[in-house]
C-alpha cells in the first residue's frame, strides 16, 4: 500500500465467492478480479483522473474554501467491464448471466 | 444436427481451460452438482457457452441470459413423456430463442441388421426381418400451467431423422416457448412418438434431452441486479447480536429519554439527560427507506453512530449536578 500512487486510481481488488459465501450456487468464476477505486481528488487534478467539468468545479470550490462543507471530488469507476457468470438457480438449472458493471477498468473523479 | 463428440469434453480438458487461478480453490459444491464428472450434456454445453460468452463485448445469442432446463421422465399413457419446468423464468427475461436439444439413437437392432444384410442372403436371421420399421421420430410439444391435469395444449409437433448412429439434434422451439410462456403455461411436455408400441428404454442421464432458452434480461442493467439473483442469504446470520443494542431494546431505533428533574430551574443546566428530540441517525434513517425489495434476506441495517453536530459540547451527564430543592424553599429563596 505504501507503493500504491495517493492520487485517484484503481487498485487491485480480487473477489472470491467463497468469502462471500456464494459459492454454494455459483460454478463458475470461482473467483474474479474486481479492482476498486481510491485516491485523493484535490485541486489541482491531474489529466490521469479524467475530471469531470463539475468535478474540476468542485475542487476549485473546496481549495479555495468559499463554501464551508464541501467535500473533494469522489474517486469513482469510470468505464467498467461486464462478468459472465454460471450458477445454479432455485430449481438447481444451470443459469448464465452476463452482469454488466462487475469489474474495473479505470477511474475518475466525481 | 451436430455429431456427438463435438460436445463431448472431458472434465480434464474443461479443467484446464478454467485456468490456473480456479484450480486454486477445490471445486465449490456447485460444481460437484453437475453431474457424476460434469459429463451431462447441459454442463457440457453450458459451460462451452460461458466460456465463450466470458469474453468482453460477446453475448449470448444477442441477449444476456441462458437459462437450462432438465427434462423429467414421466408415463403418460403408456407414452414417455418429457417435462420441462420453466417456472424459473423470470417476467424480466425477454425470450429471443429456445432450442430443443434430443440424443437420437440409432435403430434397434433388427433395423441395424436389416442395414447390415445383402440382398438375397442366405442367412436365417436377415430373412426373418420385420417390415417397415419407422425411420423417423415424431416430437409433440404441449405447454399446461401447473396443478393441471389435463394433457396440456398442443403446441407443436416435429419429426426427427432416425441416424445411424447416435447423434445430438437440436430443434428451435422458439414459438412454442414463447407462446407457452404468453399464456402462463410454464410447463412443457414433449412425448415421443416413434410408432413403437413399446416403451423406450430408460435413457442414461447423459443422453436426457433438455431445453436452452436465450434471452435478454431488461433488468439486469438496474442497480442491484447481482445481487437480486445472487445473494440468497443475509451474509449476517441470525442469532449474531448487533453491536451497541441492548438485549430488550425495542424496533423503534431511538432512545427514550426523560426529565428527570420535577421542580422549576433556575439556572441554563439542563435537569438530567438532554431533552432534545431524539434524532434518527441519518445512515439509519437512511437504511429504513432505500434497502431494495427483494425476495431474499436483505443485509441488516446496522445503526449509525450518534452524530453530533455542534462540536467542543460538552457531553451530557446522564446523571444532573444540580441539586433539587421544593417549591417553597426556591421561592424563599428567590426573595432573598
Amino acid at each position: 500500500q505504501w507503493d500504491e500512487p495517493r492520487v485517484c486510481s484503481r487498485r487491485y481488488l480480487k473477489v472470491d465467492f467463497a468469502d462471500i459465501g456464494w459459492n454454494e450456487w455459483i460454478i463458475s468464476p470461482k473467483s474474479f478480479d474486481a479492482y476498486y477505486c481510491a485516491g485523493a481528488c484535490e485541486f489541482p487534478m491531474p489529466k490521469i483522473v479524467r475530471p469531470s467539468n463539475h468535478a474540476t468545479i468542485q475542487s476549485i470550490v473546496r481549495a479555495v474554501g468559499i463554501v464551508p462543507g464541501i467535500p473533494e471530488p469522489c474517486c469513482v469507476p469510470d468505464k467498467m467491464n461486464s462478468l459472465g457468470v454460471l450458477f445454479l438457480d432455485e430449481n438447481r438449472n444451470v443459469v448464465l448471466k452476463v452482469y454488466p458493471n462487475m469489474s474495473v477498468e479505470t477511474c475518475a473523479c466525481r | 444436427s451436430h455429431n456427438a463428440p463435438a460436445w463431448s469434453a472431458p472434465p480434464a480438458a474443461a479443467d484446464d481451460l478454467r485456468g490456473d487461478r480456479d484450480s486454486q480453490r477445490p471445486p465449490g459444491e456447485a460444481a460437484s452438482t453437475l453431474g457424476p464428472g460434469a459429463q451431462d450434456m447441459v454442463a457440457v454445453h453450458m459451460h462451452r457457452l460461458y466460456e465463450k460468452y466470458s469474453r468482453r463485448g460477446a453475448r449470448p445469442g444477442g441477449g444476456n441470459t441462458v437459462r437450462s432446463f432438465r427434462a423429467r421422465l414421466d408415463v403418460v399413457d403408456q407414452k414417455t413423456v418429457y417435462f420441462f419446468n420453466l417456472t424459473s423464468m423470470q417476467d424480466s427475461e425477454m425470450i429471443l430463442t429456445a432450442t430443443f436439444h434430443f440424443y437420437s439413437e440409432p435403430p434397434r437392432w433388427p433395423r441395424a441388421r436389416e442395414l447390415l444384410c445383402k440382398p438375397r442372403t442366405k442367412n436365417a436371421s436377415c430373412r426373418l426381418l420385420p417390415p417397415g420399421l419407422p425411420a423417423h421420430q415424431h416430437l409433440l410439444f404441449r405447454s399446461l400451467s401447473q396443478n393441471t391435469a389435463t394433457q396440456g395444449l398442443l403446441r407443436g409437433a416435429m419429426t426427427l431423422a432416425s441416424p445411424l448412429r447416435g447423434l445430438w439434434q437440436t430443434k428451435d422451439i422458439s414459438p412454442i416457448v414463447k407462446g407457452a410462456r404468453r399464456d402462463g403455461e410454464l410447463l412443457l411436455s414433449v412425448q415421443l412418438d416413434s410408432g413403437e408400441k413399446d416403451l423406450e428404454a430408460p435413457r442414461p442421464s447423459s443422453h436426457a434431452p433438455y431445453v436452452l432458452v436465450y434471452a435478454n434480461d431488461l433488468a439486469i442493467s438496474e442497480p442491484n441486479s447481482v445481487a437480486v439473483t445472487l445473494q440468497r442469504y443475509d451474509p449476517f446470520p441470525a442469532g449474531d447480536p448487533e453491536p451497541r443494542a441492548a438485549p430488550n431494546s425495542s424496533v423503534d431505533p431511538r432512545v427514550r429519554r426523560a426529565a428527570q428533574a420535577s421542580g422549576p430551574l433556575q439556572d441554563n443546566e439542563l435537569p438530567g439527560l438532554d431533552e432534545r428530540p431524539a434524532r434518527l441517525p441519518h445512515t439509519q434513517h437512511y437504511h429504513k427507506h432505500e434497502l431494495w425489495p427483494s425476495p431474499f434476506r436483505a443485509l441488516k441495517p446496522r445503526p449509525g453512530r450518534r452524530d453530533r453536530r455542534k462540536k467542543g459540547q460538552d457531553l451530557f451527564m446522564a446523571s444532573s449536578q444540580v441539586l433539587d430543592f421544593d417549591e417553597k424553599t426556591m421561592q424563599k429563596a428567590r426573595r432573598k
